[in-house]
């Protein structure tokens, strides 16, 4: 798009449309160019390749603003809490995470703390019995938060490194579910003595500006330590991340891009920035 | 939200005088926006202002008392009629076993739409069997099997065999224990892949559905296009199916799925339990993207 282009205005309105068809929002999309904008005044920018350059510098200091890795482990067990809509991509982020642990040689446990969907359980007994993990499960229909309560107490006394706990996909729009996660959250800091190591909102690429609504009342249920992004292997660029780091400071720790369990990266805020131009 | 805010545009250039037609451009920038908030597709925006545009410098706007009203009236008829009527109505064959087919992207909710369908056809008097043809996700056989349960209706499974000998032998089953109408539930695939948008094109092949439902998540953003031409474009759709719109999410994708495939949008999914599938109605759902 910038390739031999002089800049003009024109030029700042497509880099915006290029944001926008990327799903960054109008909101981001205007505030990233209006920066450019400014830079390219102040630093008197004429080659259309220099100021992509520097909208890309500005896209990744927005995801890198409260960027950070999985937490390093201190205490154990390390534990990770996933949460987030329906069919996000909760589950097989899990498998996921389970895969990486196990490959540090971490002894990993796994909960089962969708006890409301058809098949869920049996669902993530699979990659349990796939990864040779193994899994705290109660009866379909049970509460929830009696899993967590003996997930957490299984993993003391097996003496887990790392526990994963899952949850049930809800929408955000649905007050007693959310309360029903954070009591599930309450549960699990109070059978641990101390704050859960992560809880992570799992986020569809795909998934345009509600992302924002997902983000804002998740977090107001649960205190979110980062974004994992899944499904970045289709065609959608998933910029709704960078909506998410201008709105609301979250930033994305993990990637999915694929349905099996070596399918998980660090995220990369270069590289994303890149390939959202791409 | 828009009403107020295109209101308040329109108030101030009311106060000018006359209306021109740069006026009411400023009112389509706003209804621009508010599109683009709710997801609807960037170009589907573009070509929808530019559609609008026509009636919305016309007479009855300019000369209004009420200009703002009548810019959002027009745009409201219009994305009304642009959606569609209400179709609520599966294509089935005039000698069944009929086949349905749902396709789509992973997690959209085919699966439990699916049931959905299946929960509706039986209270409609028919004898629907729902056919497990994904074989690739952990436990999917047993997710349609305990629906099935519920719901008191056949589940068709042979393990994990290849999904065209799946749904070719279901609908041998079909025929001979009279289920009129068989629901063939697949795996999640990205339109992308293409040995897997071959495998529906192969299983399309061996039981001629009378209609292939794509199910789009109603949160989906910009990339909704995409997906529905690709899906469409392999597979001739019979229709659209809107997932999870018992969320906030505006909606937009439904206006971008219907502008680039013509197809129109059937049901929507309201919830997750197997009574939570409704009709497509277009004008509840532009004032929904509308906002
Ligand atoms: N292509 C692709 N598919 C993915 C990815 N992550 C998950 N999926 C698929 O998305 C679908 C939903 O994944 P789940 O893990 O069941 O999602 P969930 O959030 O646990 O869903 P619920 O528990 O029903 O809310 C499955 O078909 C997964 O294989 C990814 O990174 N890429
Ligand atoms: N709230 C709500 N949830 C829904 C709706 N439709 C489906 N879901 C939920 O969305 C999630 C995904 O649904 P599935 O039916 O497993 O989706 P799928 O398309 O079959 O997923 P894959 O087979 O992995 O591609 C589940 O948690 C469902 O309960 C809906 O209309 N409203
Ligand atoms: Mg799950
Ligand atoms: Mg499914």
């Amino acid at each position: 798009i910038t390739t031999g282009r002089k800049v003009d205005e024109s030029l700042f309105e497509e880099l915006e449309e290029v944001l926008i068809q990327a799903d960054c929002g109008v909101t981001t999309a205007m505030f990233l160019v209006d920066q450019l904008r400014d830079r390219a005044r102040e630093e008197k920018i004429t080659a259309a390749e220099e100021l992509r350059k520097v909208l890309m510098e500005e896209m990744v200091a927005l995801l890198e603003k409260n960027a950070a890795p999985l937490k390093t482990p201190e205490e154990s067990p390390y534990v990770i809490m996933v949460v987030g809509v329906n069919g996000a991509g909760k589950t097989t982020t899990i498998a996921k995470l389970a895969y990486r642990f196990k490959q540090e040689n971490a002894k990993v446990l796994l909960a089962a703390g969708d006890t409301f969907r058809a098949g869920a359980i049996e669902q993530l007994g699979v990659w349990a019995q796939r990864l040779n993990v193994d899994l705290i499960a109660h009866q379909e229909g049970a509460d929830p938060a009696a899993v967590a309560f003996d997930a957490v107490n299984a993993a003391k006394a097996r003496g887990s490194d790392v526990l994963i706990l899952d949850t049930a996909g809800r929408l955000q729009t649905k007050v007693n579910l959310m309360s029903e996660l954070a009591k599930v959250h309450r549960v699990v800091q109070r059978e641990l003595g101390r704050d859960l190591d992560e809880v992570l909102l799992v986020v569809d690429a795909t998934t345009g500006q509600n992302a924002l609504s997902q983000g804002k009342i998740f977090a107001e249920a649960v205190p979110l330590t980062g974004i994992a992004l899944t499904k970045l292997d289709g065609t959608a660029k998933g910029g709704i991340v960078l909506a998410l780091a201008n709105e609301l400071d979250l930033a994305v720790k993990l990637v999915g891009v694929g349905e099996q369990y070596e399918d998980l990266q660090d995220f990369d805020a270069r590289s994303f920035a890149a390939a959202l131009f791409g | 939200n828009l009403s107020s805010r295109l209101q308040e545009t329109m108030r101030k250039l009311r106060g000018k005088g006359r209306l021109s037609e740069k006026d009411v451009d400023q009112a389509l920038r706003e209804i621009r926006l508010a599109l683009l908030e709710a997801d609807v597709n960037y170009k589907v925006v573009r070509d929808f202002i530019g559609q609008v545009k026509e009636r919305a410098t016309g007479h009855e706007v300019l000369s209004s008392l009420t200009p703002g009203q009548q810019v959002i009236r027009i745009v409201n008829d219009e994305l009304t009629k642009l959606m569609g009527g209400t179709q609520a109505k599966l294509t089935l064959s005039s000698r069944p076993p009929s086949v349905l087919m749902m396709v789509g992207l992973q997690g959209a909710g085919k699966t439990t739409t699916a049931g959905k369908l299946a929960r509706m056809l039986k209270g409609q008097g028919h004898r629907p069997l729902l056919v497990a043809c994904d074989i690739y996700r952990p436990a999917a056989i047993k997710q349609l099997q305990v629906l099935g349960e519920q719901l008191e209706i056949p589940v068709f499974s042979m393990g994990e065999q290849n999904p065209v000998d799946i749904a070719k032998a279901a609908l041998s089953h079909a025929q001979k224990f009279n289920n009129d109408v068989v629901l063939i539930d697949t795996a999640g695939r990205l339109h992308v892949d293409e040995e897997l948008m071959e495998e529906l094109v192969q299983i399309k092949a061996a039981v001629n559905p009378s209609e292939i439902l794509l199910v789009v998540d109603a949160m989906t953003g910009q990339d909704a296009v995409n997906v529905a031409e690709s899906f469409n474009t392999r597979l001739e759709l019979g229709g659209i199916i809107l997932t999870k719109l018992d969320g906030d999410a505006r909606g937009g994708a439904a206006l971008s799925v219907k502008a680039v495939t013509g197809k129109p949008i059937k049901y929507i999914g309201v919830s997750e339990k197997m009574d939570g599938l409704e009709p497509f109605y277009p004008d509840r759902m532009a004032s929904r993207i509308l906002g």
